[in-house]
This record gives C-alpha cells, sequence and structure tokens, in this order.
C-alpha cells in the first residue's frame, strides 16, 4: 500500500551528509550484510493533514548476488533490464544536469533486483500508518521480518515486493523524525544489538539538523 | 520530469558514484 502523493516539504531537513555517515556506520560496521539502508522522513501534508513518510535518504551496499548476476549473467529478463537501463540513463541524464556525457558503464552494466528495488524506493511514500514503515512509525515499535517467506505473505505490498527482488530480511525502526529501513539478502534474525544500534546512531537533535 | 527533489537528486547522485565504484572494482570474467 504505497501511495505517491504530492506532500509539502516537511517542516525539518535532516542534513544528509551526517545521514550518510550514520548509514555508514550502521551498515559497514555491522556483523550481519545489510544490503541497504533508507531513512524515511515523516511529514505532514498540509492540504489533507495526513501524515506522510517519504524518502529522506539511503545507503546501498549492494550483496554477493549483485556480483554473481552481472558476472554469471542470471539477472532479470532483456526485456526489463532494457527497461532499469533505459530509467537509468534518464535518471543519470536528469542527475548530470543533462550533459551530454557519453555513456558508460554505470548505465549500461545490468541493474540488478536488489539495485532495483532501492532505486524504486526513492518514488515510494507511506501514507497514515500504511505499509511496514508507516505500521512501524503508527506504533512506534519495531518490525522485523526475517524470511523469504514471511515477506512474502505481509500485506504489505513493499515486503512481497523484496521478497520477490530477493530480499530475505527487512526490518524498520522508528527513530525521531521517521523510520531506518533496512534490508538484506540474508537470514538475519532479531537482535537488540543491531536495534540499540540503530536507535543510537539516529537519536537527533536540533544541532543536527539543516 | 526534471524536477526532482532535493533529497531523491542526492540521492540518486551519490548511489550512481557508489555503483560506478562497485562496477570498477568488480573482478572481471575470465572466459
Amino acid at each position: 500500500p504505497t501511495t505517491a502523493v504530492a506532500a509539502t516539504p516537511p517542516p525539518m531537513y535532516f542534513n544528509q551528509e551526517t545521514l550518510q555517515q550514520r548509514f555508514q556506520a550502521l551498515i559497514e560496521g555491522a556483523k550481519e550484510k545489510w544490503t541497504y539502508a533508507i531513512f524515511w522522513q515523516s511529514s505532514v501534508d498540509e492540504a489533507s493533514g495526513a501524515s506522510l513518510l517519504g524518502w529522506g535518504d539511503g545507503y546501498y551496499k549492494g550483496c554477493e548476488e549483485d556480483r554473481q548476476k552481472r558476472t554469471l549473467g542470471n539477472a532479470a529478463s532483456a526485456a526489463e533490464q532494457e527497461h532499469r537501463k533505459r530509467v537509468l540513463r534518464e535518471l543519470n541524464s536528469l542527475v548530470a544536469g543533462g550533459g551530454s556525457s557519453s555513456p558508460d558503464e554505470v548505465v549500461e552494466e545490468e541493474v540488478t533486483d536488489t539495485e532495483w528495488f532501492f532505486l524504486v524506493s526513492m518514488t515510494q511514500s507511506f501514507v497514515n500508518g500504511a505499509g511496514i514503515p508507516g505500521q512501524a512509525l503508527f506504533s512506534g515499535s519495531p518490525i522485523w521480518i526475517a524470511g523469504g517467506d514471511r515477506l512474502q505473505v505481509s500485506a504489505c505490498e513493499r515486503a512481497r515486493q523484496a521478497e520477490v527482488f530477493g530480499l530475505r530480511t527487512m526490518v524498520c525502526v522508528p527513530v525521531g523524525g521517521g523510520v531506518v529501513e533496512l534490508g538484506s539478502t540474508d537470514l538475519i534474525f532479531q537482535s537488540n544489538e543491531i536495534m540499540n544500534k540503530i536507535r543510537f546512531l539516529f537519536s537527533f537533535n536540533a544541532t543536527e539538523m539543516e | 520530469d526534471g524536477d526532482l527533489p532535493h533529497a531523491r537528486r542526492i540521492s540518486l547522485r551519490r548511489f550512481l558514484e557508489k555503483r560506478k565504484e562497485r562496477l570498477t572494482a568488480a573482478v572481471p570474467y575470465a572466459s
């Protein structure tokens, strides 16, 4: 249940540089192999009054499957790959300011399933407690889903989509100003150590916001 | 449509930069 809603800018902007440092400390310093982390930022849609979780920032580390799929060539179908590459080319020219630089491997190499899942996440938002991130924010409690079978039967479309793209663990932890989501292609069981690390790293205060 | 919100633009640029690093670092396929 993800919905694209035109929201007014959120009241606070988090400094993306410090967010990246937090992601890096969380993911690169972990024993577990997390594939990505996302900070969903909460805001209120002024027109409707709906609470909204939208893209704040993300960190994509990748996984072993990325390397294997590129090497062995067992990635998504040719048509799907062409679609992904076309989108990536358009996005690349968009962030490059429409420059006419020649195509390079960054947009010509295969876009793996987990890369695509991460990219698509940038377009998603969650209204009034919808989806796993929204439920975590609404309840104030972490949600930890370990196992492809559990993701598959989730009521949340995003969780089911995650399973289709090869993810086996999805975690959403409410923090100040939003929700931190972690995903992995590995099976990772709930641990207080990880939960505490997320809460510690993402306990924002006013001086850390732009 | 060219109207990419600021946070997504930064995230996307960083994703593409890191993707390039990953691809460059990847061991080439030995035939």
